[in-house]
């Protein structure tokens, strides 16, 4: 039953993108699902067709107030597709989690009462190394990283990396790095193949490199518009095509590990 | 000499790419301006060919440990542009300014030293609403907010200005919206049409919309590799121009606000 961590603190590199749409994606193939949205801005719970302002338990009374989690999943469009939302209340808990000695392990705690439900647990991150991602590593048996084949994006995957590690030495020893995958990816252009040829060298022998990679698609931009996942939005698009293939590859590296 | 945030709280809407591009036509045009690097990333001062493991004297310094601000000040490799730079200590700042009371205005106090210098201060914010951000809109005259034309990019922009009000109401009440840029945009799609029009419509009277929008271009994502803007990386590029013509409308906006 493995937890995945959506996770890269750099901005806008397909993090919630990735986490609905291949949550969606392993549910299709029958996998029981629930997809944890722990970003204050809330995307992957609006993206799924909720409304943050009119949901009272939300991930925040969980880890905040003790709430039990699982009071707080709700079932979405799709079977097997389950949500465990963000409110507006979210983004005061950073601050407020300052003071607390646990904060580390709210998540890891709360998620205790819904694990033997659930097949696979996806948590999309927020665009930051704060409490609340180190709250999902510590939680989670492993990392997936949405990286766009962009050259900032290189600078932001030893940070990320550094803070993996010192997450396994302190807080979750058992913590592993699923893979790497490659979004909005433009196999036309000469950066996205000099920075895919640098990611895959530096990966080699270390961690994995989905071989599947997300092509940029106005179609993924839309969905979350309708409030459904591309699997029901565009089926048999290349998009949903990717995703289908990114779920057999997760399946087996966590499966293996 | 108006002090400018580029703010929003969603991810990888071309912040980065705002602040250095528009500070170097603004530059361009013989405006002696100083660039901020306020992100625990660190991008601006990478996509100036600095190295932040290289860096002793950066943001971070100026603020927790109270080192001069005009010590940290460097020439960059375009005449009249200079960079505040970041260093691979910020992403412990906002943990380490919990506890100090003055904690929203350290950026504020550190650039009153180095103000006179200056045409222009540009401020490159991290992708959150967190105290590194408060602390640039409280040191700033105006905020210019780069969104993608996107559906997710409308969910943040009404907790962008909910948290704009609250630091006029507390912290700076002269701080006004310059104004909303449109990044990487694609005129080709329904989906950038249909979120221009609704931004359009929303902001009507309450704020600007620049007119110039930038498109999206490889040659913007690959400037960084370079060190270098891209008024200097590809000079006669669409991408140059657009920054060009924002630099005027940002000239309007400033000198007559
Ligand atoms: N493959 C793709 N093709 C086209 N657009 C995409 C693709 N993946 C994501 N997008 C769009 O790009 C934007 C950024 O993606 P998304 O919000 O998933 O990134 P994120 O990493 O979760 O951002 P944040 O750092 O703000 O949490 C969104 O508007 C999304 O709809
Ligand atoms: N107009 C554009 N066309 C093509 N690529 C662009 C454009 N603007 C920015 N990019 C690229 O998109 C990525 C995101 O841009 P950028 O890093 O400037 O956003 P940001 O808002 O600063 O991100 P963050 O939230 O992580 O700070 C970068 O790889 C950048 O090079
Ligand atoms: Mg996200
Ligand atoms: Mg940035």
């Amino acid at each position: 039953m493995p937890v995945i961590s959506i996770a890269n603190q750099k901005g806008g590199v397909g993090k919630t993108t990735s986490a609905i749409n291949l949550a969606s994606a392993l549910a299709e193939r029958g996998k029981k699902v629930l997809l944890v949205d722990l970003d204050p801005q809330g995307n992957a719970t609006t993206s799924l067709g909720f409304n943050r302002s009119e949901v009272f338990i939300s991930i925040y009374e969980v880890l905040m107030e003790g709430m039990d989690a699982e009071s707080a999943v709700f079932p979405t469009i799709q079977d097997n597709l389950f949500l465990l939302p963000a409110n507006e209340n979210l983004p005061g808990a950073e601050v407020q989690l300052t003071d607390r000695p646990d904060r580390a392990y709210l998540l890891k705690h709360a998620l205790i009462n819904v694990y033997s439900r659930f097949d696979y647990i996806l948590i999309d991150c927020p665009p930051s190394l704060g409490i609340l991602t180190i709250n999902s590593l510590t939680a989670s048996d492993g990392v997936l990283v949405p990286m766009q084949a962009e050259f900032l994006a290189l600078e932001g995957l030893t940070q990320l990396l550094k803070t993996i590690s010192i997450v396994q030495e302190n807080l979750n020893p058992s913590l592993v790095v699923y893979g790497v995958l490659f979004t909005m990816y433009d196999g036309r252009t000469r950066l996205t193949r000099e920075v895919e040829n640098e990611v895959r060298d530096y990966f080699k022998g270390r961690a994995v490199v989905f071989e599947n990679v997300i092509p940029r698609t106005v179609r993924l931009a839309e969905a979350p518009s309708h409030g459904v996942p591309i699997t029901l939005y565009a089926s048999k698009s290349n998009a949903s095509e990717a995703f289908r293939n990114l779920a057999l590859e997760v399946i087996n590296v966590t499966e293996t590990s």
